[in-house]
């Protein structure tokens, strides 16, 4: 699985999520990236998401939905909605993978419970990088 | 609020355990990574939207074979491709999703055609392809997809599954 998630200078935000899905899988068999609120979401009220790991879980809990809700209606901030869906209540399932998140405010979160992501950020004027584990 | 852009990619979480990582494909993934997100930062630069970004980055990540997308997507158990794809714009929570496909060179922008073109969000299987021939996409046969390393996991999977030695690697189930 592969995505994106931007923030625009204009402030407006979008997720892109793209997947060949599990190996050996049964044919048919469809895991979150494209279901919007599982595996991809976008709301420049919020944040947008991008996922990444075992799709059932992730539709299971609505994860990036889930990670929109807490900041919609709890104020949380982007970090602490987006490691508290992955890091606690993913594991809680025995769900295991990550996500990439950026907020309406430019911050970026990358959060996961496995052994590690492949991913990359950059913020305009700040920091940028790629990592592994 | 910041008033500059914002930009992260994944190229999948099911990472190589690290004893298997060799330092030539970790620096081939790192500037696999680095390359990709001067895609979106490109973009990103010169004005473009978030929506822009993120469809041209997917497509640059669906384009490398080394993450589990477009070329160099995994296998069914049936040793065919079936590929997922979506997209969601922030400004008016528009989407495009698709599934089941294959065919479509970068199914992310299957996944835009069917936001655009359609009234729908999420669409499957050979309505999705007429979708993306409506669009006049570029679609690749099945070689296209194809790669030794998916093949062979493939095959190591199925022979462990028929030991009954297939460990609960949470990375497999990561494709």
């Amino acid at each position: 699985t592969v995505g994106a998630v931007a923030r625009d200078r204009d402030g407006n935000v979008a997720a892109a999520t793209s997947t060949g899905g599990m190996t050996a899988k049964r044919a048919g068999r469809v895991g979150d990236s494209p279901v919007i609120g599982a595996g991809t979401f976008a709301s420049n009220a919020t944040c947008a998401v991008s996922a990444t790991g075992d799709g059932e879980a992730f539709l299971r809990l609505s994860v990036a939905h889930e990670i929109d809700a807490r900041m919609r209606l709890a104020g949380a901030d982007l970090d602490t909605a987006a490691r508290g869906v992955v890091i606690d209540d993913l594991t809680a399932i025995g769900g295991s993978g990550g996500l990439i998140a950026v907020g309406a405010d430019g911050a970026i979160s990358l959060p996961f419970n496995c052994e590690g992501m492949y991913r990359g950020w950059s913020r305009e004027g700040d920091d940028r990088g790629t990592a592994i584990y | 609020m910041s008033t500059g852009f914002s930009l992260a990619i994944h190229g999948g979480a099911g990472v190589l355990p690290t004893a298997d990582m060799t330092q030539e494909r970790a620096a081939r993934t790192h500037a696999a990574l680095d390359r990709i997100l001067a895609v979106g930062e490109a973009i990103l630069l010169r004005g473009g939207s978030a929506l822009d970004a993120v469809d041209a980055t997917v497509c640059a990540l669906e384009d490398e074979p080394l993450f589990n997308a477009g070329r160099g997507a995994v296998f069914t158990r049936a040793g065919t491709h079936e590929m997922d794809a979506c997209i969601m714009d922030g400004r008016t929570r528009a989407a495009g999703a698709v599934a089941g496909i294959m065919g479509p060179r970068n199914p992310v922008r299957t996944a835009r055609a069917v936001m655009e073109a359609t009234p729908h969000v999420l669409m499957i299987g050979d309505g999705a392809l007429e979708v993306a021939r409506a669009a006049d996409l570029p679609f690749e046969d099945a070689d296209y997809f194809f790669t030794q390393e998916r093949r062979d996991a493939l095959d190591s999977t199925l022979a462990m599954e028929a030991a009954g030695t297939l460990d609960d690697d949470p990375s497999r189930r990561h494709g």
